[in-house]
């Protein structure tokens, strides 16, 4: 792991005291390794690289630490100021119902995230309502109606309406359910797909969501920056649920998309079944990423 | 790259970008590039407009198998889909299915994901579009017992092309890995006279983790193609060099949208050039 890698540069140098350039040189030189493997973002690894250098060199080494282990220090420090620190929550309404929409790329995990939210929702006392706006997909209403049924959480749809109409009523139907909380599922779409996009701009500006929420798979590479910032300059997301990470994905691109869009990870799912789906904890991720 | 026509170390971290923003990662990245500085050391190439049809040249190297063709003919063909949650398996077997049938074939589907919520029904209603019948179980129920049924009713019916799906699965899972031996087994046992062909779907925007799963589905199964799905996307799908480089894995297929024609055969050079666009 990166810990013995960066041990092992430092047992070949023996500069002691103060840290030389050439000494953080070969130690960032495995960070970054470390980093690119991760799947963190090319550009953002080079300016995370620099901001480390920069503390680095010329840093007195603590007498109760090796070269190596200092480097380390400076490290997390910096990955955890990039990450965010403490949890990030959900904001809800100050006069219900709260309304939150999960968006993202195709097979990310969203239908499964809608239900997993609206359960871990109802287990804090709230009472969801959930709203099946992917009329594209097969059987995807279906899906999220099998799942609320699970879960005892009621579902909406309607076919034959477009979208924005079917979330709009959704929305209306929530009410006198007397259900404070309404979580809508989109259909997954590509960033730069114009007409799928646009029409998640009409539902945003139509229906007015307090949280709307990117879904992420945690396996994705170095195009997570792409869709990050796209998705933000169109519809704007308060916060990232991040999927998957029950696997062995280091999930690079939570850091990515935290340095480059400044928004947080507030959730993290790590499995398919319902009650899978926790606060996000950035310094537990920061270690993931590191290796 | 068209910034740089001098070899200094700004043309050299251009290309190292630009590869590992494709996710073709730094282990491969950087045995590319030695390999190619080496070359234009020992030939004293100057010039980066030389460097980089070099660089492409390699890639493609990586990345030709010789190819063979989708359906085989006077036998039945099964085609095993595998892979980690959410990457396309589905409804590339609805792509694949819609091919075979305007070539004439006989094609049936087997509905072998038993567990997630309404994967059934999202098989049957792609079934219905294409013009092909879906074997299938209640949910819940065995998958090697789908898949059984689903061999004997193709052999029965004198079908030409077998599409099985399967649940999603992350690789790590043993459990889950060891139902997909267990199915591939039961595969093998009831039609030993099949072409058999067992592909891994794999999402473009995956990074180096679709490494690990290409070794750990390699490894727990016999994987005889990919199918990169999700290339109409901003990622450029790079891991599969990693993949074909490491595994000797080829990539067959890619899957370009979500429509039934969305389906393309896998055409190196053409990946190559999209891939340092
Ligand atoms: N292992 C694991 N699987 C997950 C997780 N979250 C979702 N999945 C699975 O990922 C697959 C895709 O999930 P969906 O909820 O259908 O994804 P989606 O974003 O709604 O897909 P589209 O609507 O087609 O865009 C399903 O097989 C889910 O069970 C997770 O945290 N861990
Ligand atoms: N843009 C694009 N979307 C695709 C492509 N292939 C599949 N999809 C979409 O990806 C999502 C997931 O597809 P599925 O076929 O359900 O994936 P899966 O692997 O069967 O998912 P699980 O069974 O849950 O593991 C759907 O929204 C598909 O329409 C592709 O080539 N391009
Ligand atoms: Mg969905
Ligand atoms: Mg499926």
């Amino acid at each position: 792991n990166l810990a013995t890698r960066l041990q092992n540069v430092f047992t070949k140098l023996r500069g002691r005291g103060r840290l030389s350039e050439q000494d953080v040189g070969e130690a960032l030189r495995e960070v970054r390794l470390a980093l690119l493997e991760a799947d963190v973002n090319f550009k953002v690894v080079k300016d995370f690289i620099a901001e480390v250098k920069e503390r680095a060199v010329g840093e007195e080494v603590l007498k109760s630490l090796t070269p190596g282990q200092q480097v380390i220090k400076i490290v997390h420090e910096e990955l955890a100021a990039l990450m965010g620190s403490g949890q990030s929550k959900l904001a809800f309404a100050s006069k219900p119902p709260t309304i939150i929409m999960l968006v993202g790329l195709q097979g990310s995990g969203k239908t499964t995230a809608t239900a997993k939210l609206a359960h871990y929702l109802k287990n804090q006392g709230k009472r969801p309502f959930l709203v099946a706006a992917d009329i594209y997909r097969p059987a995807a209403i279906e899906q999220l109606k099998i799942l609320g049924e699970e879960i005892g959480v009621p579902v909406f749809s309607k076919v034959g309406k477009s979208v924005l109409a079917l979330a709009k009523q959704g929305i209306r139907e929530a009410v006198p359910k007397n259900c404070d909380v309404v979580v809508v599922d989109t259909a997954g779409r590509l960033h730069i797909d114009e007409k799928m996009m646009n029409e998640l701009e009409e539902v945003k500006r139509e229906v007015r969501p307090h949280q709307v929420l990117l879904v992420v798979d945690a396996m994705t590479g170095q195009d997570a920056v792409n869709v990050a910032l796209v998705f933000k300059e169109r519809v704007d997301f308060d916060g990232v649920i991040l999927t998957k990470l029950d696997g062995d994905a280091r999930g690079g691109a939570a850091l990515s998309i935290k340095a480059v869009t400044g928004r947080p990870i507030k959730l993290a799912s790590v499995g398919e079944k319902l009650d899978d789906l926790q606060p996000f904890h950035p310094d537990r991720m920061s270690s993931r990423i590191l290796g | 790259l068209a910034h740089f026509p001098v070899l200094d170390e700004g043309f050299w971290e251009g290309l190292e970008e630009a590869l590992i923003e494709a996710d073709v990662g730094i282990q491969v990245t950087q045995e590319l590039l030695d390999k190619l500085r080496e070359e234009a050391r020992a030939q004293k190439i100057r010039e980066s407009a030389q460097l980089l049809p070099r660089l492409k040249e390699k890639l493609v190297d990586i990345l030709t198998t010789e190819k063979q063709p989708l359906f085989s003919e006077g036998k039945l063909g099964i085609f095993l889909m595998l892979g980690v949650n959410g990457t396309g398996k589905t409804t590339t077997i609805a792509k694949i299915a819609h091919r075979a049938k305007i070539e004439g074939k006989n094609v049936l589907l087997a509905a072998a994901d038993t567990y997630r919520a309404a994967a059934i029904e999202q098989l049957e209603i792609w079934g219905k579009r294409v013009g092909a019948a879906t074997i299938k179980h209640r949910r819940g129920s065995d998958p090697a017992a789908v898949v059984y049924d689903a061999i004997h009713a193709a052999q029965a019916r004198d079908v030409d092309v077998l599409l099985i799906d399967t649940a999603g699965r992350l690789h790590t899972y043993i459990h889950l890995m060891e139902e997909l031996q267990k199915i591939k087994r039961v595969v093998m046992r009831e039609a030993p006279e099949a072409e058999i062909k067992t592909l891994l779907v794999i999402d473009a925007t995956t990074g180096q983790n679709g490494l690990s799963q290409a070794r750990l589905f390699g490894k727990a199964l016999e994987v005889d193609g990919v199918v990169l799905t999700k290339l109409d996307g901003t990622a450029k799908g790079g891991i599969i060099a990693a993949i074909e480089d490491e595994l000797k894995i080829p990539v067959i297929l890619i899957g370009v949208g979500e429509k039934l024609d969305d389906l393309q055969e896998f055409d190196a050079r053409a990946f190559v050039e999209a891939l340092l666009s």
